[in-house]
């Protein structure tokens, strides 16, 4: 039994034991922040503190990169940090805050520059920042995704979050409806994290998919081939889909993989809060045990995992909890009535692979 | 002489952020020029190697300075951009270790010479203040094919980051 997830029901449910925290001495790990949101020190301490028993962890972050604003700290902020350093554990964080220094700035934009600006940056990277895919041009989005490839080339690791509405909506002329993919979770050189909820909310049994989870088909990018036999299986073999007038099936098709989204404990400004929830949880949770995973990694000499997608999709969702039950959102009309796609066993644009079975991860990704 | 970079022309103002005005022309906007990288598909190719477990290269990375050398805009490129920027008096300007953006400080009326069409607004969401241009850009057919895209000009950030959905918006309750 428990009243919402906290760092002891996370290392739980995803089979961390005391002993599953980072040590090797080149290993680190960041968040980015891009609208005026702040991390307060004395939030973490006090999570820490307050949640951080039973586990070896840091209570402080490494590094800050950019200007942390004054005033009150953001729960977006907060969260990320919280959990990135609760399943992360004991692992150098940094955290990029790029408000935007100047008013004509892209605060995204900024954090990409400093991304090919700095020789030596965390091994993952975890972003909780969307936009939809048809307000961005495709010129932009080509060199985003070339800035994706340069990090990935570099033995980085980018995980966005799959987005709060699930395969989304747009209205378009003549009453017609279409799902709306987000960017950069729809970009085939970052890995996107989805969203799952306890089938018991106050205990830790299962996961189902939580109806948020952002997830569906790029209208602009094609699907890459390291997903085309797990997207197609789930096409040909799932019981019932949206109408094909509301999604390109050919294109590149996510989340890829997911962890808990629902009811998390926050510590912000200093008082705890409940009932947090979205993919913004999610995000940092994984990324969190990514570095947990290069930890033991390095200490054997391997390298980094880098952009996981290639490897993820070879295991074929062997290591991770396959999440089968329950829909996504969408457009709330008379053809699909609220319901996106639908879970299914194996890979699903709900909840991708699934959610993380640590010690399975780490052998798979060690071998 | 000019051209539009057609592919970023999306002007859509969001419509929860408020206009307030005509920004003056000595104001300051600080513009990040794209420039064209080379050898992208190489680049392509190396991630495809070194993420993949059944490839030799796996797990053989790049160092940001050999990320450089690869993407690095060509010589030509470079001295058109830089070329086209001087010539309007533009010369505060700042690049990254992999030469392939530039960020240059300039007067509003100067941005505007740079890229005709822009017009630069003001606009407000809560205490939130961005300088933007709602109209389309073109750059001088000399460094068009120079330039992937002008950063600063047109895009808002998104409503919200994704996330920060915690509510009461599920009521759910046990048993």
């Amino acid at each position: 039994f428990h009243l919402g997830v906290t760092p002891a029901v996370l290392r739980s449910r995803y089979n961390l034991t005391a002993a599953d925290v980072g040590s090797a001495a080149n290993n680190s790990q960041a968040v980015a922040q891009f609208l005026e949101q702040f991390y307060h020190p004395a939030d973490l301490a006090e999570f820490m503190t307050m949640f951080g028993g039973g586990f070896k962890h840091l209570s402080v972050v490494d590094k800050v990169v950019g200007k942390q604003g004054g005033g009150k700290a953001g729960i977006e902020a907060s969260l990320d940090v919280e959990y990135i350093m609760s399943s992360g554990a004991n692992i150098s964080t940094w955290v990029f805050t790029n408000p935007g220094r100047h008013e004509s700035q892209e605060p995204f934009l900024q954090w990409m520059l400093l991304l090919s600006n700095i020789s030596s940056i965390p091994w993952v990277h975890t972003i909780s920042y969307g936009d939809d895919e048809d307000s961005l041009s495709a010129a932009y989005m080509d060199r985003i995704n070339a800035e994706f490839m340069k990090a990935g080339v570099r033995g980085i690791s980018m995980l966005f979050a799959s987005g709060d509405s699930g395969a989304g909506c747009r209205h378009m002329d003549r009453g017609v409806n279409v799902f709306r993919p987000s960017f950069p979770a729809s970009s085939p050189y970052v890995t996107t994290v989805g969203g799952t909820s306890f089938k018991n909310p106050y205990k830790i049994t299962y996961e189902v998919t939580d109806y948020i989870s952002g997830g569906g088909f790029s209208n602009v990018f094609a699907m890459p081939d390291y997903q085309v036999s797990a997207v197609n299986s789930y096409l040909k073999g799932v019981q019932s889909l949206p109408p094909v007038s509301y999604y390109n099936a050919s294109g590149r098709a996510y989340p890829d993989i997911a962890a808990l989204s629902d009811n998390y404990w926050v510590v912000s400004n200093r008082v705890p809060i409940p009932w947090v929830s979205g993919t913004s949880a999610s995000t940092p949770v994984f990324g969190g045990i990514l570095s947990l995973i290069n930890d033991q990694r390095f200490l054997k000499g391997l390298p980094s995992l880098g952009f996981l997608n290639p490897r993820l999709y070879k295991l074929q969702g062997r290591a991770l909890f396959d999440v089968t039950e329950g829909c996504h959102l969408s457009c709330l009309d008379e053809k699909v009535q609220g319901k996106g796609f639908c879970a299914s066993p194996s890979w699903d644009p709900v909840t991708g692979w699934g959610t993380p079975n640590y010690p399975a991860l780490l052998k798979a990704l060690l071998e | 002489h000019a051209a539009y970079l057609e592919a970023d022309q999306d002007t859509t103002v969001p419509e929860d952020w408020v206009h307030a005005g005509r920004v003056s022309p000595v104001e300051e906007v600080e513009l990040t020029f794209a420039l064209k990288q080379q050898n992208v598909e190489r680049l392509r190719e190396l991630l495809q190697q070194v993420s993949d477990p059944d490839s030799d290269q796996y797990g053989k990375y790049l160092t940001l300075e050999e990320v450089t050398s690869l993407v690095r805009p060509s010589d030509l490129t470079q001295k058109a951009i830089l070329l086209w920027l001087n010539s309007h008096g533009v010369t505060n300007c700042h690049t990254v270790l992999t030469q392939d953006f530039l960020q240059c400080l300039m007067p509003v009326q100067v941005a505007e010479m740079l890229l005709p069409g822009s017009e630069f607004h003001r606009y407000t969401r809560g205490d939130r203040s961005l300088i933007r241009s709602a109209s389309p850009y073109a750059v001088h057919n000399d460094v068009s094919q120079h330039l992937d895209f002008v950063g600063g000009v047109h895009r808002f950030p998104p409503k919200s980051e994704v996330g920060k959905s915690w509510s009461g918006r599920r009521q759910t309750s046990p048993g």
